[in-house]
């Protein structure tokens, strides 16, 4: 099984075109194995994107660089799947 | 004993207790749900459709699918909802009831039974299908970039590793096939809705191409009732419009593919997003969509009704 623990999602806003072609070239490079929940469309429409942990580093740099505003969506992917799988297990006991 | 009322529907399923459910909704409305197979997954897994019919031979009829992209739990969870939703208000809604008198339903609720049962057991967040790819080492298509609509154009990757990879050509995906050659073969599917999450959007044609289609004006005036309707309940924003002026340019999607062979009433809907969870909204959720979203696609329904053609 995937586990995705320290992965995170961050919720990125581009504010120009020249952010959406900077955001596409990200998800261009493959060693970072980064997935667009919501891909870059057009400036003001909001990306998500999840980046696993050892990647993360290397995107929020990339972002401030350049100057892209982001938050972080998820805090940690795992976490979140270890609640909804308790959530699953309880229902089906009950 | 079985029966849909115990069933949790504020809960996420495996796909085995989705088919199981199925053949319980057609135990308790026999005369109105069937199950019917349509074809089987890459991975020999069975394509079910269930079949809402009041009977009448060759009724025009009405296409709805969730689960697409199998990660997106919240769309067939919202499906078993609906199916059960529609069973139930039958002779009681008079939408419902002249809907079914007139039309039947088709609703395939686990479109990508594959991947979602993947999902269930080794990655959660798998979008595709699992066919392998010839040269590669990555698996999977992207299913909503496979339909012969505008196939191959920019608006969907070449690369198998990609999560909109579209496949070898258009149709490749038996998960694809199964539903064209269904549609196809009816001859009489006047409405599609395909059921996605999860950024609150209701989109319709086209997605590959800027030019308009010829019923925009009549199509967006539509997704315009229908969200207004769905934010009656919670007050859910949602944004509609054609896919490509609302989204992205997306090539080989099925509503175009619907579109393009004559289903004038297209739709892809992107359920809700709570802004905090993407794909992982959480199963308390579950029922608050569904209800939202129940007169939007009712008021779709409704106006293919009333607008035959």
């Amino acid at each position: 099984e995937k586990l995705f623990v320290g992965d995170q999602v961050l919720h990125i806003m581009a504010s120009n075109e020249e952010h959406i072609t900077l955001l596409r070239v990200l998800g261009e490079q493959e060693e970072l194995q980064l997935d667009f929940w919501r891909h870059p469309t057009s400036p003001g429409h909001p990306v998500d994107l999840q980046v696993p942990f050892p990647s993360l580093q290397a995107v929020k740099i990339f972002l401030e660089v350049n100057n892209i505003s982001y938050s972080i969506m998820i805090e940690d992917v795992q976490e979140l799947l270890n609640e909804e799988k308790k959530t699953m297990k309880k229902s089906r006991r009950v | 004993e079985r029966s849909t009322s115990t069933f949790d529907f504020a809960s996420y399923h495996t796909l085995d207790e989705i088919y199981d459910w199925m053949d319980i909704l057609v135990d308790n409305h026999p005369s109105l749900v069937s199950k019917i197979q349509i074809g089987q997954s890459y991975e020999n897994r069975p394509l079910y459709v269930l079949k809402f019919s009041t009977g009448g031979p060759n009724r025009p009829a009405i296409w709805l699918d969730t689960g697409i992209h199998a990660r997106e739990w919240i769309t067939p969870a919202t499906g078993i909802w609906t199916a059960n939703k529609i069973a139930e208000e039958y002779g009681r809604d008079p939408s419902v009831t002249a809907i079914l008198d007139s039309m039947d339903i088709f609703f395939e609720i686990v479109t990508n039974p594959d991947g979602f049962a993947f999902t269930h057991s080794n990655n959660r967040l798998w979008r595709k299908t699992r066919s392998t790819n010839t040269g590669s080492h990555c698996i999977g298509v992207d299913p909503n970039r496979n339909w012969d609509a505008g196939f191959g154009g920019s608006g969907s990757s070449s690369n198998p590793c990609s999560e909109t990879y579209r496949g070898p050509y258009a149709h490749s995906e038996r998960e694809v096939k199964a539903i064209v050659d269904f549609i196809r073969g009816h001859r009489k599917v006047k409405l599609v809705i395909s059921i996605h999450s999860y950024s609150q959007m209701l989109l319709f044609p086209y997605g590959y191409k800027t030019a308009p289609v010829p019923d925009h004006q009549e199509l967006n005036e539509l997704a315009k009732k229908a969200v207004s309707d769905l934010a009656a309940l919670y007050g859910t924003k949602y944004t509609y419009g054609s896919m490509v002026d609302t989204i992205y340019m997306a090539d080989g999607t099925s509503i175009d593919w619907a579109y393009d062979n004559g289903v004038k009433y297209a739709f892809s809907f992107e359920l809700r997003d709570t802004g905090r969870y993407g794909f992982l909204l959480p199963s308390t959720q579950i029922i608050p969509t569904a209800t939202e979203t129940w007169p939007a696609l009712l008021d779709i329904m409704v106006h293919v009704l009333e607008h035959p053609y």
